[in-house]
């Protein structure tokens, strides 16, 4: 079966966007020390299946898309995180004790189908 | 205007951060040297903790994923004077490990004393620093504890000055019975007999030493579950 081209855009295909997490946008800035805030990115963007090959896609998320296109009931493939990296935050918790914990996970480095 | 997160939202990430509700210190705390060094590199190289083995600090030579500052919760206890020595400064340190979880191992338990500026390396042998176990948790009370084992005063170069105890032993001892836990009897004695004026600055410069005393325990911990054997190998 002939497979329908794909409306997106450029600009509206998945792809890494700026996200900084500013701690005193959530109030947190009072009990977390450092840092500040930190850019975690977000992914956002539409996973065509004629582009799935080229935007980081997984075999499964190409699997998704050929099925979205025959049968457009299935969703099409969703812009997630493929890559991400850990912070270390440094806070205090209410017995007044200043911990340095590691959290992986937390910046969005690449995004993928 | 930003609306704020609903509160079973943020109480789903204080879980994942480990606390149960939202801390509210009154004031920050002093941030050690060592905790802020870690931060302030990772700051100015974001991308390179990327490739490292997250449950490897090594600033201090370890594995751990998680370093704790545990403030001193002790008291000041009326000094005695003795025949040949004088004490200058009594005080019982007292360190609540009950933040450190069942599953967390322990790979450093420091206890850093910082005496304050011009103290204790300026009167040199004058002025002499004992530590010691305290042995049963009864003794806390006015009363003078029964001190147990005395430690060998362990000094590190620092940047800061400060003293530095290795109590891992200790710790562990602690974290595995908790009632044990009494705390630590410190004394700052002053040798010898002196005249009247020279007792009076010494007794100004212990009044000195009560006020800047800060102690406090940095305990680094490992979640086995969060770090791996393998995972430095894998990296």
């Amino acid at each position: 079966a002939a497979i329908p081209v794909p409306k997106a855009s450029c600009k509206n295909l998945c792809h890494r966007h700026q996200l900084f997490i500013n701690f005193r946008d959530l109030g947190w800035h009072k009990w977390i020390i450092a840092p500040k805030g930190f850019m975690a990115n977000y992914c956002h963007g539409e996973c065509p299946f004629s582009l799935t090959t080229s935007l980081n896609s997984s075999n499964y998320a190409f699997m998704q898309a050929l099925m979205n296109a025959v049968d457009p009931e299935i969703p099409q493939a969703v812009c997630v995180p493929t890559k991400l990296s850990p912070i270390s935050m440094l806070y205090q918790d209410n017995d007044d004790n200043v911990i340095l914990r590691h959290y992986e996970d937390m910046v969005v480095d690449e995004c993928g189908c | 205007a930003l609306g704020q997160p609903s509160q079973c939202q943020e109480h789903v990430f204080l879980q994942f951060l480990g606390l149960d509700k939202v801390p509210s210190p009154p004031k920050f705390q002093p941030v050690p040297y060592i905790l802020r060094k870690i931060i302030q590199d990772q700051a100015a190289a974001p991308s390179a903790g990327v490739s490292e083995d997250l449950c490897y600090l090594k600033e201090l030579g370890v594995r751990g994923n998680v370093l704790r500052l545990l403030p001193d919760q002790g008291f000041f206890l009326n000094s005695k004077k003795h025949s040949q020595t004088s004490s200058c400064l009594q005080k019982l340190l007292y360190f609540n490990l009950s933040a450190v979880k069942e599953k967390d191992q322990l790979t450093i338990a420091q206890l850093g004393l910082d005496l304050g500026p011009s103290t204790y390396y300026d009167l040199g042998p004058e002025l002499e620093l004992a530590l010691s176990l305290v042995q049963k948790a009864s003794v806390w009370g006015k009363s003078i504890p029964k001190p147990g084992k005395l430690f060998a005063l362990q000094s590190v170069p620092w940047p800061q000055g400060a003293l530095r105890f290795n109590l891992l032993d200790v710790a562990k001892d602690w974290y595995i019975n908790p009632q044990k836990n009494a705390g630590l009897f410190l004394e700052i004695l002053v040798k010898g007999d002196r005249d009247v004026e020279v007792n009076f600055q010494l007794e100004d410069t212990c009044a000195k030493l009560r006020r800047s005393l800060h102690a406090s325990l940095l305990v680094v911990t490992l979640n086995p579950e969060q770090c791996h054997p393998s995972s430095r190998k894998r990296r």
